[in-house]
């Protein structure tokens, strides 16, 4: 079966687009197939995997929105790597919460549009924007399981509890089969006070330590070149702290299946 | 005459509240009195300054919500360095996008609400969420300058394009006085590649070479030890890196303006 999985945290820039784009590519180097939905309106899952994001193109906005016109093939896109393909994402998807606030089942309009390619792929992940507004929720709304990127920063520990809150809110209203499968911490430098002492809060705290991942991502250049480069980390230098972390992590991930 | 100053990017962890907060901290060092207003219902910027976020507390949504009761005093706060004065966000502040969607002036709610201000504070400092949704517009609406931290990184440098085609949308619709003072450079570190990349593409790209600040905001871990300690850098510790970037971007603003 295939597994339905959302990366999210409200917090900007703790490594969601990083853990889709890497996760994804690890788990195709595992054997996998993998295809990334991308729900973000600024699009980085997609230019991140060197796929172009232009005017005209199909996209997730076309899937989800009354006025889209394109059929969920033309959205989806191959990348070079095999076994790991797209549906890319678009500015236009900004529009959305203005454009659905009155419309019928409009939690439900990605979950109803990725319906058929449930089964052709062994794990389905989904990139979202920094916030907990529709285009979350019906990111949350489709997925089975969530994977939160946690900043071993004080703002994204922070951010945790607007996250569970909102979770718990759509297990209650929405989807109950939704289930957070784990903590992952990110940007770790075991040489900065400030993220030994949130890894701490991390492995302390009782609404948190329980999911907590053994995997750790540090802090790391090549994750951040790789991304220049357009190319996941694994396979853009394999030897590579980023590459080993996020091969740690898909494994971590398919035991935890 | 009071300065209205938006710090914004879409692109999510550039250092906005860092900036927001550390700004306007070497402002008031600087001999001049600031007001931070906090429009990201993650209420990093309220947070950071030592404000308890609680449920019941008055803040910046009261003052442009229809729902809301309190008064621009209740939502006003000391923090423990005077001159600096913080009018405080709430988780709540993320509804207002659908709450105000058919609402009368939308757009102009946080302008009218912070009016009784202007010409009290020698400058007013406007944080935002990653996002160019109603909540940035409103600020837009009432800012007559736009500052914005470029995280020395591809998807940041990549968000630009997004942000001045909202902001030239703004100027045509909303608020022709608005301006772009500034953008500067974030997270730099110049042992990386794409550090010095992006910063280099900063310096030649036609669209944003001639607004470039010759202040550059390094990669500093005093930066976050001082937000995990609920204190603007200039007065966690002046000695460091961190503290001389932001009081060189206080003298830069200053003779910008
Ligand atoms: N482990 C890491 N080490 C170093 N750099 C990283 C790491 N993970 C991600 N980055 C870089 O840090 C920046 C922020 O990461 P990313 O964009 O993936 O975060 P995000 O949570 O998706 O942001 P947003 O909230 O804007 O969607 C990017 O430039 C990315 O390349
Ligand atoms: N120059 C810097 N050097 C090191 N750390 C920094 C620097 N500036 C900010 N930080 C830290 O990096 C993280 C991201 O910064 P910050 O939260 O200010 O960004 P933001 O753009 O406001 O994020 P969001 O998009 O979520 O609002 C925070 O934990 C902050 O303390
Ligand atoms: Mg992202
Ligand atoms: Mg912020």
């Amino acid at each position: 079966p295939t597994r339905i999985v959302a990366v999210a945290n409200e917090k900007g820039g703790v490594g969601k687009t990083a853990m889709v784009i890497n996760l994804g590519a690890a788990l195709v180097k595992e054997g996998k197939t993998v295809l990334i939905v991308d729900m973000d309106p600024q699009h980085n899952a997609t230019s991140g995997l060197g796929i172009e994001v232009a005017d005209e193109m199909a996209s997730v906005y076309d899937l989800i929105s009354d006025e889209g016109e394109a059929s969920i093939a033309d959205a989806l896109f191959s990348t070079k790597w095999p076994g790991l393909d797209v549906i890319a994402s678009h500015p236009d998807l900004a529009g959305t919460e203005v454009e659905l606030v009155d419309a019928e089942g409009r939690e439900d309009r990605l979950k109803n549009a990725i319906q058929p390619l449930v089964g052709k792929y062994d794990v389905i992940i989904l990139d979202t924007p920094p916030s907990l507004s529709l285009l979350t929720i019906n990111v949350f709304s489709c997925a089975d399981e969530v994977l939160v990127p946690c900043q071993t920063q004080p703002y994204s520990f922070n951010a945790l509890t607007g996250l569970f809150d909102t979770i718990g809110e759509v297990q209650a209203e929405i989807n109950p089969a939704l289930d957070i499968t784990g903590l992952i911490p990110t940007f770790f430098d075991r040489r900065l006070r400030v993220c030994r002492d949130i890894l701490e809060r991390l492995k302390t705290d009782e609404r948190y330590k329980g999911l907590l991942f053994n995997t750790i991502i540090r802090s790391n250049i090549t994750i951040a070149a790789s991304a220049e480069a357009g190319k996941p980390v694994v396979f853009y230098r394999t030897s590579s702290f980023g590459a080993k972390d996020y091969t740690g992590l898909a494994r971590e991930f398919l035991m935890a299946g």
